[in-house]
């Protein structure tokens, strides 16, 4: 029995808002420690990692290991019923072929149930293990979203160059070219307004526009991304949750 | 034109 109830359904919206685009279905792991997804998006260049810990939620317990074929797009519409600010609690038996979903208003006396049939899903796992990592950004994430949306407008790619003291995105494109350039900042006042950025190589690595789209999708969830280049290897751009993570690997485009 | 590169020339299927 699978049993996980969220303090707001606001953050389960805004995981499935973040992932529904790219996958369309995906299996949802869950173990005594919490909720696990690994899915790889149809074109095999963008894959989603999703942990949600335990200690996301108000509650929860997973007796049995279970494995939860979901179609995203099916979920999302059924949570979109109820409201940001209400309990969310999703549960499953052992051997369910459907998730109950239900909601709490926290004011009115209303409660909301709804079952969503689950999926047979027989998706590849891939072994992205621990790397090593050649530079490491945290900016604000509403701040790499503006660039990733305003640098797409020229190019269907983004370059993305780091060196000691600043990170350059650059995108060239037959309209013309442009460039961002940011630098480390401490911002003591507003500490989710720092820049951080630490080097073991200089990093130069293009990645299509089009998957950065999808992945500045989960902005919502954290107010900081850390992207972490390694050359020649795909990048991880990672929004924290609460507990846990959702992570984004995106194979890089390289010149013939 | 770079060229987009897949996740299976990085990481093994499990």
């Amino acid at each position: 029995m699978l049993e996980g109830k969220f303090e707001e359904a606001s953050l389960l919206k805004k995981i499935v808002e973040a992932m529904k685009d790219c996958v369309s279905s995906c299996n949802f792991n869950c173990t005594e420690n919490g909720i696990s997804v690994q899915a790889v998006d149809n074109s095999r260049v963008l894959l989603i990692s999703l942990l949600i810990e335990k200690d996301t939620f108000e509650e929860y317990r997973c007796d049995r290991n279970i494995t939860l074929g979901v179609g995203l797009g099916s979920l999302s519409k059924i949570i979109g019923n109820g409201a940001n600010s209400d309990y969310l609690t999703i549960s499953a038996d052992d051997d369910a072929d459907k998730l109950n979903i239900i909601f709490e208003d926290k004011v009115k006396d209303k409660i909301s149930e709804y079952n969503l049939k689950l999926l047979d899903i027989d998706a590849d796992l891939l072994d992205v293990g621990p790397m090593d990592t050649d530079a490491t950004i945290t900016l604000p994430s509403a701040d790499f979203a503006k660039i990733c949306k305003d640098m797409k407008v020229l190019s269907e790619s983004l370059q993305i160059i780091v060196t000691k003291d600043s990170a350059l995105f650059q995108s060239v494109g037959d309209i013309g070219t442009g460039n961002i350039v940011i630098r480390p900042k401490t911002d003591i006042d507003h500490p989710e307004e720092s820049v951080t950025i630490s080097l073991d190589k200089p990093i130069d690595l293009s990645f299509g526009s089009k998957y950065l789209s999808d992945i500045i999708k989960a902005t919502s969830l954290s107010q900081k991304v850390t992207i972490k280049l390694t050359d020649q290897s795909p990048g991880v751009f990672e929004y924290k949750l609460p507990s846990g993570y959702l992570r984004f690997y995106l194979a890089p485009k390289f010149d013939e | 034109t770079p060229i987009q590169n897949d996740l299976n020339e990085f990481y093994n299927i499990i």
